[in-house]
């Protein structure tokens, strides 16, 4: 279970105004799975905080599962790949 | 763009309404979310270019070779990049040993200052590649700026990650760009439209909510049906089309025969010499001309041109023969095939010719009479104007959706064929920093450019409205009045699913007179009538939503195309029109219904004041016959004599239901 990928975690419309309130609210979610605001600043990859609420990170499938299983998460959903047309 | 600007009346050389009225869009901010950009390209110099926008939020940000103070401009606004997605996937350093790349805004493909330039890029006169197609490179938009989101990594063949485009989109949404150009695609199968793993859709959601147009690229997987891609109906969908430019390359046989292929042949004449075609002995004698499969000894080609065949679409069978030609001591090499649109020159100026089937059989058969065949090949000439015809490019992805069939897709379809525009002097072909690329992705920026124009003309237009005013103003035939044929297996007449409306027409969409417009709502429509959940559409908008207790039709979605894709007996449908012309007016309705069909429209006249400004009419279509059958094509118009507000029409009617006959 140590594999980590890249998990986008959808929030939907923001609930702040100010982006790094939406910020720190993806940081306290993350940190309340992987134990640590530490270790959630680690791997968090992205903050998605002015057009919709929501963040990339890279998780283990447990902990995936954990942040699906959270109540504020409307969908977590792997990185997919697109390419030049 | 050399021409492609002229092949749709968007040039300076004549009045021009749009580029013009809209001050060729200055003041609009275009973000391309691609490979970056190659700032020294003079296609992205900023003279006469005014102060950047104050409402731009947006920045640039310094990387590997690149420094925001001097690469970024006037014209180049913004200039970020994206790569954690891709980082954490595959791992730290970014694995680039194949390719030049850089961590910064730069582009080392050149992709993303091709689409960059096609779209806003300023005026560069007398550029050609190599030669040919000689003209002024320019943008759609040559006044607007640009605001670069670089995603796309020259990794395995060039990527982009959802994770690194929905940050794009957010922070593209932050900045303040008007219009969205992405020239991206996934794959078949898709992923539904309320699915986060397809960024674009989710993404462009969002964007279209806060009124950026976001226009992306239909795919290069035609011209098989139901292969379109970015199907969501808040996306503008753009399919390729040819122009009327074409690079004939005259093939002269040793009989004084004079034939016409298509290369970009720079080079010197290569003057009569020996012609040979690698035919085998025994059963099967053909087998040792095809081109992907070419082993040819050296004493027997050594100094001269060869003849292959190959049924392969993608160019990788003219690359490999090429290299094989080229190791064998060839001078030259004809390859048939059947024709994909894809012309490219081949490395080191090697005379690659193409020919089709017909006039490579006849080579063939000049050969195979002749005791010492020869050939002289001449450089490509540049050919533009009426003897050229444009089509629907082979490799153009072609509908129906199928996520949702009844949602028209493409939209549109704008010149992606030989598109001359800047690029990264890296890039393998590039000539003096330009190139010619072919694919929907540079279809995309020339609809973008067009669509910023329209921004900068009418400010207050939704994306809907624009994509409206595209569609109906679109042009089935071209300058010359010949109907605009699709290039596949065999050619035949464009319907919608090869290009939507048809082949974008810049002027006619500055004034469409009357507009399908859309908002939020029509699109939370939309996804109820897909069965898609109250949680699933809540999900998408974020917002909690709930979809009426009757579901409600696909059909209804005020699209400016109606398309029905199961008919039994018969079905009406709603739209809802507003006036964007002359307040007193009135429209007719011209019905041209698909085969098979009987429609109605009701009313069918429409008289607008200022009082009545949207009007909402009814459709009615009955089948004729009791058949399962394919899509038939027609037309819905509105006229007052001046605007002309065509929707194509496409039905299919089926007495089996979920029959398996794709298209």
């Amino acid at each position: 279970d140590s594999k980590t990928s890249v998990h986008i975690v959808y929030l939907g419309e923001r609930q702040h105004e100010d982006p790094q309130l939406v910020t720190d609210s993806h940081h306290d979610m993350l940190a309340r799975v992987v134990g640590s605001k530490k270790v959630a600043s680690k791997l968090m990859v992205y903050s998605y905080k002015h057009g919709f609420s929501g963040f990339a990170a890279k998780l283990t499938e447990s902990q995936a599962q954990r942040l699906a299983e959270h109540p504020g998460v409307i969908r977590l959903i792997p990185n997919s790949i697109h390419k030049l047309q | 763009t050399t021409r492609s600007w002229d092949y749709l009346d968007h040039s300076y050389h004549t009045p021009n309404i749009l580029l013009d009225k809209s001050n060729k869009g200055d003041g609009v901010i275009i973000g391309v979310i691609d490979t970056g950009i190659w700032p020294e390209s003079m296609a992205f110099n900023d003279e006469g270019i005014g102060p950047v926008p104050s409402r731009w939020k947006g920045g640039c940000e310094s990387g590997e070779q690149f420094n925001a103070t001097a690469h970024c401009n006037r014209k180049v606004i913004g200039a970020r990049w994206f790569v954690d997605g891709l980082l954490a996937e595959y791992g730290q350093p970014l694995n680039i040993s194949a390719n030049k790349e850089y961590l910064s805004p730069r582009d080392a493909h050149g992709h993303g200052t091709h689409t960059s330039s096609t779209a806003a890029g300023s005026y560069v006169r007398n550029i050609s590649y190599k030669g040919l197609g000689l003209g002024t490179v320019r943008g759609g938009a040559p006044s607007a700026r640009l605001a670069i989101y670089k995603v796309c990594w020259f990794v395995l063949g060039g990527q982009c990650t959802s994770a690194d485009i929905l940050k794009a989109f957010d922070e593209a949404i932050h900045d303040g760009v008007d219009v969205l150009s992405l020239s991206i695609g996934s794959g078949i199968p898709l992923f539904s439209d309320v699915d986060e793993r397809d960024g674009i859709a989710t993404g462009s959601f969002h964007a279209v909510a806060k009124g950026i147009t976001v226009v992306c690229a239909a795919a290069n997987d035609g011209p098989s049906s139901q292969t379109v891609q970015n199907t969501a109906p808040w996306i503008l969908t753009v399919g390729a089309s040819t122009m009327d430019r074409a690079f004939p390359t005259p093939v002269t046989l040793g009989n004084n025969k004079t034939i016409l292929g298509e290369a970009m042949y720079a080079g010197k004449e290569i003057g009569f010499t020996g012609l040979i075609y690698p035919e085998s002995k025994g059963l099967d004698p053909t087998s040792a001309g095809v081109c992907q499969e070419l082993s040819l000894n050296r004493s027997l080609v050594a100094g001269k041109v060869v003849l292959c065949f190959t049924s392969v679409a993608r160019r990788t069978a003219i690359s490999n023969a090429t290299s094989v030609v080229r190791a064998a001591g060839g001078v030259g090499l004809i390859v048939a095939k059947n024709p994909s649109d894809d012309l490219a020159p081949c490395s080191n100026d090697f005379p690659c010719v193409e020919v089709d089937y017909e006039v490579g059989t006849q080579i063939l058969f000049y050969i195979r009479s002749t005791r010492s065949p020869v050939v002289k090949l001449s450089p490509s000439k540049t050919q533009v104007g009426k003897l050229v015809s444009a089509k629907v490019a082979h490799f153009s992805s072609r509908g129906p959706s199928s996520i949702a069939p009844a949602i028209l897709k493409p939209d549109i379809a704008a010149p992606g064929v030989n598109i001359l525009a800047a690029t990264s002097p890296l890039a393998p072909l590039a000539d003096g920093g330009f190139v010619m690329f072919s694919g929907t992705s540079m279809a995309t920026p020339h609809v973008s450019g067009i669509v910023a124009l329209l921004k900068a003309l009418h400010p207050d237009w939704s994306p809907a409205t624009i994509k409206s005013a595209l569609v109906t103003t679109a042009l089935r035939n071209d300058d010359y009045g010949f109907p605009i044929f699709a290039e596949g297996s065999s050619r035949k007449l464009a319907d919608p699913f090869d290009f939507g409306g048809g082949i974008v027409n810049p002027n006619g969409a500055a004034d469409p007179g009357l507009v399908y417009d859309m908002g939020v709502a029509d699109y939370v429509h939309y996804l109820c009538a897909m069965g898609y959940t109250n949680t699933s559409i809540s999900q998408l908008t974020g917002q909690s939503m709930a979809c009426p207790s009757i579901q409600p039709s696909i059909l209804d979605v005020n699209l400016p195309s109606i398309t029905i894709p199961s008919l039994r007996n018969s079905t009406t449908l709603t739209r809802t029109v507003t006036n964007v012309g002359p307040v007193n007016s009135t429209y007719i309705a011209v019905i041209e219904p698909p085969v098979g069909t009987i429609m109605s429209v009701r009313p069918n006249v429409l008289a607008f004041d200022a009082q009545t400004k949207t009007i909402t009419f009814t459709v009615t279509v009955f089948s004729t016959h009791q058949i399962n059958a394919g899509y038939h094509f027609g037309s819905l118009t509105w006229t007052n004599g001046v605007h002309t507000v065509r929707s194509p029409i496409s039905v299919r009617i089926q007495f089996v239901e979920s029959y398996a006959d794709g298209n």
